[in-house]
């Protein structure tokens, strides 16, 4: 049910 | 150089069970305010943050910046060795190939080192900023455990819906589906028992059951556990220590 999200783009690198 | 000495192993033991099974290459951040450390599970919808500060330990010195790259199971192997109630100290050197782990019972009879050796882990460290929630709960950890079992049952995807008065949990799968709902409440004798929920916005999200079993492995480090919700960012489950915190960071499901 539903697609998993992915963290991508939210936490950006040091 | 690194000291880092826990009253009892059995802290940092509770820590690395809290994250151990989500991910397995972590690079631990030495600093003069305590220990941090970050990685993302392979498939980049979970982010652990853990954060030990000094006041966590017994001794606490450390001159420069330290980075320990560990493999968590080899960790583990470690850290079954030794007892709960030993003492355990970590120490490295500035620019160390390995970590010494040191056990000693209360009457110093008993004295056990180890040494793990480090790896170079090529992981980017990550910003995490303070993004904007639209509902917080807070959970007697146990509950929030008990949920996360019994519904994670009947499916693979566990949904949460935040009302003003009510936090939802239902599942729907192939055997069937449940529903728990909770409702707010201050219990004046056990505050650690109640159900706090503040919600600027309902939210309803949709999470994979088998990373929620992952998360409530944190549920060892407290007996609370904070949950804030946004239709627009990751969820984030955070588990509070004396002096710290484990965080996770897990992405929804979304409809097609």
């Amino acid at each position: 049910s539903g697609t998993q999200g992915r963290l991508d783009g939210f936490f950006k690198a040091v | 150089m690194l000291e880092a000495k826990f009253e009892e192993a059995s802290l940092f033991k509770r820590i690395i069970d809290g994250f151990k099974d989500c991910v397995q290459l972590v690079n631990f951040q030495c600093k003069q305010d305590g220990i941090i450390a970050q990685a993302v599970d392979d498939s980049r919808v979970l982010l652990v943050s853990l954060e030990i500060g000094v006041e966590a330990f017994q001794e606490y010195r450390c001159d420069h910046p330290i980075t320990l790259g560990i493999d968590l199971a080899s960790l583990s192997k470690i850290l079954r060795c030794g007892n709960n109630n030993d003492t355990l100290t970590l120490i490295a050197e500035d620019t160390p190939d390995s970590v010494m782990l040191l056990f000693e019972d209360t009457k110093k009879d008993r004295i056990a080192e180890f040494n793990l050796k480090l790896m170079d882990i090529d992981a980017d460290f990550l910003k995490i900023e303070e993004l904007v929630y639209e509902s917080t709960l807070n959970l007697p950890a146990t509950e929030f455990v008990r949920v996360v079992r019994e519904l994670g049952q009947l499916s693979d995807s566990l949904n949460i819906t935040v009302t003003k008065e009510t936090i939802k949990f239902a599942c729907d799968g192939d055997i069937g589906s449940g529903t728990i709902i909770l409702r707010p409440f201050i219990n004046m004798e056990n505050p650690s028992e109640s159900i706090k929920l503040e919600m600027d916005q309902p939210v309803e999200l949709t999470f994979g059951a088998k990373y929620l079993a992952d998360i409530v492995k944190g549920s060892a480090l407290s007996d609370k556990v904070a949950i804030r919700l946004s239709s627009e960012a990751p969820a984030l489950f955070q588990f509070d220590l004396k002096a710290g915190f484990l965080q996770f960071f897990l992405a929804p499901k979304f409809n097609d």
